[in-house]
Parts: C-alpha cells; sequence; structure tokens
C-alpha cells in the first residue's frame, strides 16, 4: 500500500541545508495501524507531508498503492489527497471563517458527495462536538479545534488516514475516546498512520517507527493487548 | 499574590451563551507551582486568559499583587503583561514573519530592556534552539514553535509564567527538559501556572486545581517527590 525507499527532504533556509528527512525506508501494508514516535525535530512531520501528497521530496521514491507519486500531475495529486487520504495536521489547519461545521463539510464538498451536511454533522458527533457545530475556531477551545480537525479527516471515509499528533490537546479521557474512533475505523478496513509522544497511545498499536534526526532508528512491531 | 473571586465567563454566540467559566475561587500565593487540568472544554485557556489580563472576566474579581485587574486601563494593563507575566499559549501565537530569535526578543523591545538580541538567543539556548534562531515558524516543527514561544514567555523573567499546555507537542524527554527549567524558574522565585493534560507533569506540581464544565471541581495539595 505505502513504499518508501530512501526518502529524503532538505530544506534550504539561506545558505543552510536543514536535512529533514535522510533516506528513509519501510513499507505498510493495507490495514495496518502504525504510529510514528521521536523527538521533536525527528521529522515526523516532514515524513507525514510526503505521505500525505502534501509535499514532494528532495530523493528516493514513494509508492502509494502502487503509483509512483512523483509522477503524478498536480490535480491528480489533489484528486488521491481529497479521495483516498484523510489528513489530521499538528495544527489543525482549520478555515478561520467557517464554522466547525463548515469546515468538515468542505473534503464532501470538493469531491461533489451527495448529503454533505449530515454526513457532517454525523462525524462531529463522533468527536463529541454536535453541540459546537456554528463556532467557529477562534470560538473554540485547543482540544475542541483539534477534534474538528479529526472529524473533517474522517468525514468522507478514507482509505488512509494520516494523524500527525492527535491527541497532544486532549485530555485522557478525550483521547481515548478519540484513540478508539481510529481503532474502530482501522477494523473497518482504513490503514492509518499516528504521529504520536504519548507511549499509552504508541501502545496500542501493532507497529511503530521510531525517527532520530531524519533517521528511521527502529521498525517495531509488538503484540497489541 | 492571585486572588480570584466568582470569575465568571460567558461567551455569547448569536442567541447561544456559553458559560465557560462559572464562579471560580481560589488564591495563589507568590512561589507556587500549580498546575491545572480538566477535560476539553473545561474553561482552563479561558481562566488562563482571564489571569493573565488578556481578556476581562463577565463577574467575579481578580486581584493580581493586590491590584483589582478590572480597575486598570488599557495601558496599565499592557504594562502589567509585558512586565510581570510571561504567558505561553496553547497555539503559541508567533508573529509569523519574524524568526524564532525576533520572536524572543519582542517583549525585551517592548519593554525597553538593553541587550536584547543576547538575552533571547540566551533565552533560545535553554529550549535547545539556538541553531533554528534565524528559522520562521513555518519552518520550524510543532514542537520547536511551542519551544520559541516557551524562550519568549520567559526571556524577561517575568514574576508570573503561565503556560496553557506547554509540552503537548514534546516527545517525553524535551518535555522534562522544559518541565525541569520551569521548576529552576520556581525556585528562583517565579509563581508559576501550568495547564496540562499530563499527568507526569501535573504529579511533579505541589498543587493542582481541577476544572470541569467551566467550574473548579477540585483543590489539591499533594507531597511531591
Ligand atoms: N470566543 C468563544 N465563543 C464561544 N465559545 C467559546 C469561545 N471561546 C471558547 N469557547 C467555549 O468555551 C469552552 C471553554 O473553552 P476553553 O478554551 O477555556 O477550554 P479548555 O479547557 O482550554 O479546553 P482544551 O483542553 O480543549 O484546550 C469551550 O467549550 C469552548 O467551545
Ligand atoms: N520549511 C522549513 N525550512 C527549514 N527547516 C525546516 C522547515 N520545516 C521543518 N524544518 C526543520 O526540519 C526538522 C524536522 O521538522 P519536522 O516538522 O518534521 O519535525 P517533527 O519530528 O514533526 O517535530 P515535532 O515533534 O516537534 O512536531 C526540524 O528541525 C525543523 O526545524
Ligand atoms: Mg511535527
Ligand atoms: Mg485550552
Amino acid at each position: 500500500m505505502i513504499e518508501v525507499a530512501q526518502l529524503s527532504k532538505t530544506y534550504r533556509l539561506g545558505n543552510q541545508e536543514v536535512y529533514a528527512l535522510r533516506e528513509v525506508s519501510f513499507n505498510i501494508s493495507k490495514g495496518e495501524l502504525v504510529s510514528i514516535m521521536g523527538p521533536s525535530g525527528s521529522g515526523k512531520s516532514t515524513l507525514m507531508n510526503l505521505l500525505g501528497c502534501l509535499d514532494l521530496p528532495s530523493g528516493g521514491s514513494y509508492h502509494l498503492a502502487n503509483i509512483d507519486v512523483q509522477s503524478l500531475k498536480a490535480n491528480e495529486l489533489a484528486e488521491v489527497r481529497n479521495k483516498q487520504i484523510g489528513f489530521v495536521f499538528q495544527n489543525f489547519n482549520l478555515l478561520p471563517r467557517a464554522t466547525a461545521l463548515e469546515n468538515v463539510e468542505l473534503p464532501l464538498l470538493y469531491g461533489r458527495i451527495p448529503q454533505s451536511r449530515i454526513k457532517a454533522l454525523d462525524s462531529l458527533d463522533k468527536v463529541g462536538l454536535r453541540d459546537r457545530a456554528k463556532h467557529r475556531p477562534n470560538e473554540l477551545s485547543g482540544g475542541e479545534r483539534q477534534r474538528v480537525a479529526i472529524a473533517r479527516a474522517i468525514v468522507n471515509n478514507p482509505s488512509i488516514i494520516l494523524a500527525d499528533e492527535p491527541t497532544g490537546n486532549l485530555d485522557s479521557k478525550t483521547g481515548v475516546e478519540i484513540l478508539n474512533s481510529f481503532k474502530q475505523l482501522n477494523a473497518e478496513g482504513a490503514t492509518i498512520i499516528l504521529v504520536t509522544h504519548d507511549p499509552s497511545v504508541s501502545d496500542q498499536c501493532p507497529r511503530t517507527l521510531f525517527m532520530m534526526d531524519g533517521c528511521l532508528s527502529k521498525d517495531e512491531r509488538k503484540p497489541v493487548s
């Protein structure tokens, strides 16, 4: 499903180079639930942006469902992002002038999916925010914004969910509820990759990729209770 | 030092009222290290904004160092915020077009403090980001932005530090380093209030205020190893 080979990303800043990702290689099969951990600045979000087709690598290759992502045109990449991938951003990326409901509805409108309003309300309901539907992002708490971002990522039932620290702003009880939603979606067939700093989230994933200084330092599979 | 009596905050949204904070009362003495915990949406950031003089309550009173905050004019409130309080925002609130160094330097420039550039570099060094000084926020990882926000809050040695989920985007090792910086500042006399969802952070604070639905549900003091 996801095949990454020698994937690299270098940022240039003035005359300085930042090697954010260095020749990372791994495969993820359809239906896996994988966590990614590592120190702040180790390249996790950079990797997620490449996996989510939001950015292109400086080197190496990325095949998604056997398609070489670097061979796609811009509109084809947009189609993949809209139809196949649900992305929860570390900083949420909500539209500031739209309500929670409008933010969640957006991927459905892009994809011309019918009954978008009902589906969006349903998704908000799943993250416990039905009564916040009319609030704009600046009228929501940090954890509520995070949950709107999650609701938006799962609303069109994507086959791949990429969530960058989805429980960072949530208390443990709400975090557990969100993790259970992800496990439910995984049980229904979605391939899920979660970046997390929380060992209790990572412990519930059968596989964990550890990042260090832009490299993959360890690929650990473990039994999960 | 901090005296809060029947403090309330109600947001109005169209014809709906949101009781974000409901008659909260507590006192915090100079030099205390206090954590605030509670479910997402329970009013923690709302309370922090009032304590930080960033917003005014709908009811009740807030005395800071014996001054009734509601009696202050706008420029006096700005003076208190700049000279006495260091605030770490849950969503960082960094200036997007300024570098990390310029962001950290800003409170010193406002306060006309000399040697601002050296002090700002020193503060960035304390959070492990000396080599990210020239990066702008969108050229930093989530945890690096959080640390720039922390560096900015502590750069002018404030007597009160209000940190809203300061380790939410940090791996455990970096989070421990940041918490140790706060404990060091507390040992040097700063009064520190941390909102956190992380029990391991809260366990290191001798006192924890628990919020629930806008109310203070418990005020717990405990011995700390
Ligand atoms: N400007 C606003 N208008 C209307 N409602 C608001 C506004 N700001 C916050 N709220 C609501 O007030 C409640 C408390 O918000 P607050 O940000 O204090 O929560 P919190 O405890 O910090 O949550 P979190 O842990 O998710 O950050 C939330 O339910 C939120 O939806
Ligand atoms: N646009 C950019 N220009 C230059 N450097 C960048 C840029 N974006 C990220 N970086 C750097 O690349 C490194 C990796 O960033 P990345 O966001 O992938 O880290 P991360 O593992 O997600 O960290 P965190 O846990 O703090 O979110 C960081 O050190 C960061 O400073
Ligand atoms: Mg990140
Ligand atoms: Mg908050």
